[in-house]
């Protein structure tokens, strides 16, 4: 509904008055204060209707003054890449006069609002403005609250990490997907160092979920951007940016990524192998890892691969979504010969036809994903059960026992039953579980190195190797779990690698496994 | 609402699931190309204004020199040789400074502590003769302005006070 | 092949977090100007 009549002059002359008071030199906090207690008096502080409409004209004051200043610029030919020179007076003194009513009060509340009736702006904007809508006047605002506001004295306890989870949200709902032109300055925000680190950082982990749904968000917008091999100068910006905060992340929060690995392998598509490598190399910082090229390294002997990893995702989500989980759980429990279980498995990883094109892929991943680590995790359970004294490691329960079992006939019949895609997927999902030193990688290798051994199609173990080996060739980082598992495969005599006829299959596939042999002694 | 994530990423996640379709996503992201955050956007100036400024000669530097600003400076200041009077200065007459940062933080690593209610540094002078969770109690040295009325002398010095209790709630 | 990950102006090798001075997604030079420091208010003398 329109705005009372007289009421944005009201506010622009309030926003005249703040500017003044700001530029008196050696402006104090009593002037400051003086001015707030009059907005409180004028009722503009309530955190109602009248408030939204308040904090909205002054976003649209302060932004029209900031894009004003870049007509002035227009006059000189404007190649695209000539940066315009924005004056930021206006932005600056509005987030000084929303810090400077927050500090005061101490009430999250009404930042939530100011965020909101922001974000509401954001999106109106850029669906107006299309191609023509300028990030960087938001750009600017959220860059001053979130040092500013993100450390404010924590009045009541524990108001820092209200203040954050504000701003998480207000960028949950300004993600790439919903405003694709708000994505660079996006990404540049929500990984900023007054921000992203806070989140990781204390709080008990609290702030974890929202970076990695923010990340999601990331991954989820570039994704189909990234099946191609070949990425325009935009796209490619972004994924080079991404790979930017991935490696702060790497180096600096590393458990945050082996935590989320699952969910984060959902989203990023099967093609980009090196990002999804760096995920996959995290590893817990108190954790050393032995050498993989260390002769005759005995891994079951390591103390770490008996640990489960902590997988903060929700790895059956998937397959309850498809009301497939009673079923898996069922062939786990009963082994039923009989049952149509196995024989249907395959039908239902693939997607309805109409989501096949946008999807890229004939396959449901996220559910391939989810049956293979879910299935996993049982029968490393069911492992476990069996021999709590030794904690199970396979050399002490017999393979027999290890191989067998209801997972390994879901792996052997999507093995054999799916085709080349499907596989390709398939052991994908598989590799995805080679990391640290864990229960998981320890369990998934041995699932990979059996299928190869035990499958009597040699297309089978010419994809095998594939998927390890398109892993290994890109640059680094490598994950731990991989190089083990492929250091395995090619040295060990039982499985006979070295006389497969498709590492010859072609002069440069059979120099790349020379290459290959040498690095890995 | 986190656990949406799960769900969304059901079949969709292969699919662009956003609001709009691929090709409107590129185009707008090929704007945003061009109207990139520059370094510039994210300064934000911290000009020190002083509240006092004392006038000085034209031929006096009338900007601090950047290293002041280094911590590396502030290391070799809070070295005990150099006493703490530097360190003080700073803290009390460059607030809200990098320089007053720094200071604290020298401050700190001669183990004196900040009482946030009376905003003033204690040191403690022998051990604390009672000590709990919640506060310590016994002879401090701390940094204060005094002024004297007859002589009107005044100016910063380090007293003595016994029988303090320091109660860590106030400890910054 | 992916890219040589050092190449993105980051030290990986530091034994510093990199956070404290990470610039930008779009830059490698680490941040510029102040270091991002918060003075207590407390610390500002009424």
């Amino acid at each position: 509904s329109e705005d009372p009549a007289g009421f944005r002059d009201q506010v622009s002359i309030l926003f005249a008055e703040w500017y003044r008071i700001c530029e008196l030199p050696g402006a104090n906090d009593a002037a400051f204060n003086h001015f707030i207690l009059q907005l409180h008096q004028n009722g503009l502080l309530k955190g109602d209707d009248m408030t939204d409409r308040f904090f909205r004209l002054l976003t649209e004051i302060s932004v029209a003054h900031c894009l004003s200043s870049e007509v002035i610029n227009s006059g000189a030919l404007q190649s695209p890449q000539q940066i315009q020179n924005l004056s930021f007076l206006a932005i600056d003194i509005y987030a000084k006069l929303v810090f400077s009513i927050l500090k005061g009060s101490g009430k999250t509340a009404l930042l939530s609002r100011i965020l909101a009736v922001t974000v509401r702006f954001i999106q109106k904007d850029a669906e107006e403005k299309k191609g023509s809508f300028n990030p960087r006047p938001y750009f600017r605002l959220f860059i001053n609250w979130l040092p500013d506001l993100g450390s404010l004295e924590p009045i009541v306890d524990g108001a820092n990490f209200q203040i954050l989870t504000a701003f998480a949200n207000a960028f949950h709902a300004l993600h790439p997907l919903k405003i694709p032109a708000f994505s660079y300055a996006w990404l540049e925000l929500v990984s900023h160092r007054s921000f992203m680190p806070k989140m990781l950082t204390g709080n008990s982990q609290k702030g974890w979920p929202y970076i990695q749904r923010l990340l999601v968000d990331m991954f989820q917008f570039m994704e189909p951007f990234l099946r191609n091999a070949e990425l325009g100068p935009p796209v490619h910006f972004l994924y080079k940016g991404t790979l930017r905060v991935l490696l702060v992340l790497l180096h600096d929060f590393p458990e945050f990524l082996c935590d989320y690995h699952f969910t984060f392998c959902d989203v990023i598509p099967p093609s980009c192998i090196q990002m999804r490598n760096i995920i996959l190399s995290a590893f817990p910082r108190n954790m050393r890892l032995p050498d993989p090229s260390t002769p005759n390294l005995k891994i079951d002997l390591l103390a770490e691969i008996n640990q489960s990893p902590r997988i903060l995702s929700e790895v059956d989500g998937a397959l309850k979504s498809k009301q497939m989980k009673a079923d898996v759980d069922e062939y786990l429990k009963t082994r039923q010969q009989g049952s149509s279980f196995l024989a249907d498995l395959k039908q239902k990883l693939l997607l309805p036809p109409s989501e096949a094109a946008s999807a890229g892929t004939r396959y449901n991943v996220p559910l391939i994903n989810s049956l293979v680590l879910y299935v996993g995790m049982q029968a490393i359970q069911q492992l476990q059960a069996r021999s709590p004294h030794a904690q199970s490691t396979a050399n002490t329960v017999t393979l027999a026992v290890f191989l067998v079992g209801a997972a390994l006939d879901i792996f052997q019949t999507l093995i054999v039953e799916l085709d080349t895609e499907g596989r390709y997927l398939f052991l994908n999902a598989v590799a995805n579980q080679l990391r640290y030193p864990n229960t998981h990688t320890h369990y998934f290798s041995f699932v990979l190195l059996y299928l190869f051994a035990e499958s009597t199609q040699e297309i089978i173990q010419e994809q095998i190797t594939r998927v390890l080996l398109e892993r290994l060739i890109v640059n680094r980082p490598h994950p731990w779990g991989l190089l083990i598992t492929f250091i395995e495969l090619i040295k060990n005599p039982r499985y006979n690698f070295w006389n497969r006829s498709f590492i010859r299959c072609a002069p440069d596939i059979e120099r790349l496994f020379e290459s290959v042999s040498r690095s890995c002694g | 609402d986190l656990g949406a994530i799960g769900d969304n990423l059901g079949g969709s996640s292969m699919t662009t699931g956003g609001m709009h379709d691929q090709f409107y996503n590129l185009q707008m992201l090929e704007a945003a190309f061009y109207k990139l955050p520059q370094p510039k956007d994210s300064e934000r100036p911290r000009s020190y204004t002083p509240r006092h400024p004392a006038i000085t000669p034209p031929s006096y530097p009338q900007v601090q020199a950047p290293i002041i600003n280094n911590p590396a400076l502030w290391d070799r200041l809070g070295l005990e040789t150099y006493g703490t009077d530097t360190l003080f200065f700073a803290f009390y007459y460059q607030p809200n400074t990098y320089q007053q940062y720094l200071a604290a933080r020298e401050l700190k690593k001669q183990s004196w502590r900040y009482h946030r209610k009376y905003q003033t540094w204690f040191q403690r002078h022998e051990e604390p003769k009672v000590a709990t969770d919640e506060y310590e109690q016994g002879t401090y040295v701390y940094f204060d302005f005094h002024v004297n009325n007859d002589d009107l002398q005044h100016g910063w010095c380090q007293r003595i006070k016994t029988e303090f209790t320091f109660e860590y709630n106030y400890l910054e | 092949l992916g890219i040589d990950l050092t190449t993105l102006g980051l030290n990986l090798n530091s034994a510093d977090n990199l956070h404290k001075t990470f610039g930008s997604p779009w830059s490698d030079e680490p941040a510029k100007g102040d270091p991002d420091f918060n003075v207590p208010q407390c610390y500002l003398i009424k």
